[in-house]
């Protein structure tokens, strides 16, 4: 089945880095850019949805415009030893023409018409 | 190959 490629340009591309201490919130910035002549929306998810606050969470981005988003990562015991397993996706389809509402345009959504994008995260101590 | 991750919907408040 072939996915239809990501149209936004995520920067960065692969991996959100997280620096620490960890023992206040750490945000770590994701810019997401529309290079096309359609509006895409777009929708943030995430494995550990308890462990981050992400602002904008979902939205719309005009044609040629960019949206950035602040990943919010809450404070936690870090183990250096341990490595993060989170990831992100930004999904994202193009908006219809007929401006339909949000919830049921994800919801009729087609396999087809989605398209993702995932992110590790990579937690790393300011160096001593 | 399918990623054994299960993602959420990110949320905007802690």
């Amino acid at each position: 089945m072939s996915k239809l490629d990501q149209v936004l340009i995520l920067d960065p591309p692969c991996d959100l880095r997280f620096k620490g201490p960890f023992t206040d919130v750490v945000t770590a910035n994701l810019k997401l850019k529309n290079p096309s002549d359609r509006r895409v929306c777009f929708k943030v998810k995430t494995t550990a949805p308890r462990r981050y606050c992400v602002r904008p969470n979902s939205g719309v981005i005009d044609p040629g415009a960019a949206v950035n988003i602040s990943v919010m990562l809450q404070p936690f015991d870090y183990d250096p030893n341990e490595k993060s397993k989170h990831k992100f996706m930004v999904q994202t389809i193009f908006a219809p023409s007929n401006n339909s509402d949000n919830d049921s345009l994800w919801k009729d959504a087609k396999p087809d018409d989605l398209m993702d994008s995932k992110l590790r995260c990579v937690f790393e101590m300011p160096s001593e | 190959a399918l990623s054994e991750d299960e993602f959420h919907d990110a949320v905007s408040e802690s």
